[in-house]
């Protein structure tokens, strides 16, 4: 089963 | 003092509609050279961002920095009381608790107008830097549109897999599977009904048909979507504006 990513673990926080 | 004029209402309409289902508190910051908002969805796989800029105003001004916290379900109950056709007008003083908005109708003397409170909208902001991508797809907004809508009905998962001449939307699901395959070609008397693709990487995706069902409502305000895809990356798709655009950032699922 494939999981769903969330953004913040590309994206940084400003 | 903000005053932003869109020719046609149903511009605005189109653009709000275009996100208001999957992120509600939206931030709008209004500076000298346009509008901008990013929001993500509550559960924080789906980006949205949004440039307005100049040009797709009929008229626009913004002497001072403001920023429009609003509620997009009550924004969209008073852009419904507004003709399409009408002209409409965003206004708000330098330190705003509320926008007026003005529909104006070109053919009568006809002016209606809203007041909408602003609520004060704590959002994180993203810092979403220029990305290489492994695939750049531009293909017409309704077709991609439809696969997704036809795929969504399988599975709650849809697949991207891109090789050098293929495109191929894959859905498998407890009812059955079912997919489609498209080719680049380039139509010349319709250029908007091409399909161009560059790829650098074959990619092999997979993301929720819930944030894709989301992402198509954009299509009202383009006649093709820009996709690009990175193995690594959220996914960007794009409609494009006049001047601006509204983006989606689409976090992939991954097997662990």
């Amino acid at each position: 089963q494939a999981r769903q990513m969330k953004l913040n673990e590309f994206f940084p926080s400003t | 003092m903000l005053e932003a004029k869109f020719e046609e209402a149903s511009l605005f309409k189109r653009i709000i509609d275009g996100f208001k289902d999957c992120v509600q508190l939206v931030n709008f910051q209004c500076k000298e050279d346009g509008i901008i908002a990013q929001a993500v969805d509550d559960s924080r796989v789906l980006l949205v961002s949004l440039e307005i800029g100049i040009e797709a105003f009929q008229n626009y001004r913004c002497d001072h920095p403001v920023t429009l916290g609003i509620d997009l379900t009550s924004l969209s109950k008073i852009l419904r009381c507004g003709n399409n056709t009408d002209n409409l007008t965003l206004i708000a003083d330098d330190t705003p608790d509320s926008v007026l908005l003005l529909f104006e109708d070109t053919k009568k003397d006809r002016i209606a107008e809203y007041s909408l409170k602003l609520m004060d909208i704590d959002a994180e902001f993203l810092k979403i830097e220029d990305l290489a991508y492994d695939c750049t797809l531009k293909m017409p907004s309704p077709e991609f549109s439809k696969i997704v809508r036809d795929l969504s009905q399988l599975s709650d998962s849809i697949n991207i897999m891109i090789t050098k001449e293929t495109i191929k939307f894959v859905a498998d699901g407890d009812i059955g599977s079912g997919s489609v395959i498209l080719k680049p070609f380039v139509n010349m008397d319709k250029p908007q009904e091409s399909i161009n693709l560059n790829m650098d990487q074959p990619v092999d995706l997979t993301f929720g048909s819930k944030y894709l069902l989301d992402i198509v409502k954009g299509s009202a305000l383009s006649d093709n979507v820009g996709v690009r895809l990175s193995s690594e990356a959220p996914a960007l798709f794009q409609f494009d504006l006049k001047s601006g655009y509204l983006q989606f950032f689409l976090a992939p699922k991954f097997n662990d």
